[in-house]
C-alpha cells in the first residue's frame, strides 16, 4: 500500500 | 511497530530530552542553534496536528505530545530564559532558504491536496533539512561540546533507525511511504560526515574540533 491516509509514525 | 522503529523513536526521545538537560544542567544554551530548534518546533506542530483529528495509539499519542512540549520548552529556554548564553551571531543560517523551498515542494509534491496533508508533507521536508542550521554553526565556530555531538549522534541515528523500519514495513506488511523515505535518506546523508568526526574524534575521547 503506497502512501498514507493516516500517518501512524512519528 | 518493530523493533527499529521503536529504537528509533527512542533515540529521537534521548536526543531531545539529552539537549534540554544540557541546556537546564550547564544554565547555557551556548553552541546550540535556535534556529535549528524553533525549525523542529515548526516540524513538530505542522504534523502532529492530526492529534486533533485521529487516534492512533496511547504511544502515538504520549510521545506526540512529549515531542512537541519538549521542542517549545528548548525553544523557551533558548530564547528567553537563557537567552543571554544564546550564540546569536554565529547562529546566522538563513532559514527563509529552507523553509520557502520546503513550503512550495509540500504543495507540488503530496499524497492528497488537502491543507492537513500539506502540512504533514511540509513538515516531512522540513524535518529532513532542519538540522542544517545547528551544523551550520559548529562549522562556523569549528567546535561542539562532546553533550552537544551526543545529541546530534541520537539524533542522526533516530532517522537512520527508522530507513531499517521502513525496509521492514515495505517487507512484512507491503507499506511504503515514497514521500517519507526520501525525506528520510535525505535527512540520514546530512549527519554522516558528522557520524565520521563522532566516531572518529568523540568515541576516542577527543573534542570535536573542526580544521581551521
Amino acid at each position: 500500500a503506497e502512501g498514507a491516509a493516516l500517518h501512524d509514525e512519528l | 511497530m518493530n523493533i527499529f522503529r521503536l529504537a528509533g523513536d527512542l533515540s529521537h526521545l534521548a536526543a531531545i530530552i539529552i539537549l534540554l538537560l544540557k541546556i537546564w544542567k550547564t544554565r547555557s544554551c551556548a553552541g546550540i542553534s535556535g534556529k535549528s530548534q524553533i525549525l523542529f518546533a515548526l516540524v513538530f506542530t505542522t504534523r502532529y496536528l492530526d492529534l486533533l483529528t485521529s487516534f492512533i495509539s496511547l504511544y502515538n499519542t504520549f510521545m506526540k505530545v512529549v515531542y512537541i512540549g519538549c521542542a517549545y520548552a528548548t525553544v523557551y529556554l533558548i530564547y528567553m530564559k537563557f537567552k543571554a548564553t544564546y550564540d546569536g551571531n554565529h547562529d546566522t543560517f538563513r532559514v527563509e532558504f529552507l523553509v520557502v523551498p520546503v513550503g512550495g515542494l509540500a504543495f507540488l509534491v503530496n499524497h492528497d491536496f488537502s491543507p492537513l496533508e500539506i502540512l504533514w508533507t511540509f513538515s516531512i521536508y522540513l524535518e529532513s533539512v532542519a538540522i542544517l542550521p545547528q551544523l551550520f554553526l559548529i562549522s562556523k565556530t569549528g567546535e561542539a561540546e562532546t553533550i552537544t555531538t551526543h545529541y546530534l549522534f541520537c539524533l542522526g541515528v533516530y532517522r537512520a533507525l527508522y530507513l531499517f523500519n521502513w525496509i521492514w514495513r515495505f517487507y512484512f506488511e507491503g507499506f511504503f511511504d515514497m514521500i517519507a523515505i526520501v525525506a528520510g535518506v535525505v535527512q540520514t546523508i546530512l549527519y554522516c560526515d558528522f557520524f565520521y568526526l563522532y566516531v572518529t574524534k568523540v568515541l576516542k575521547g577527543k573534542k570535536l574540533s573542526l580544521p581551521a
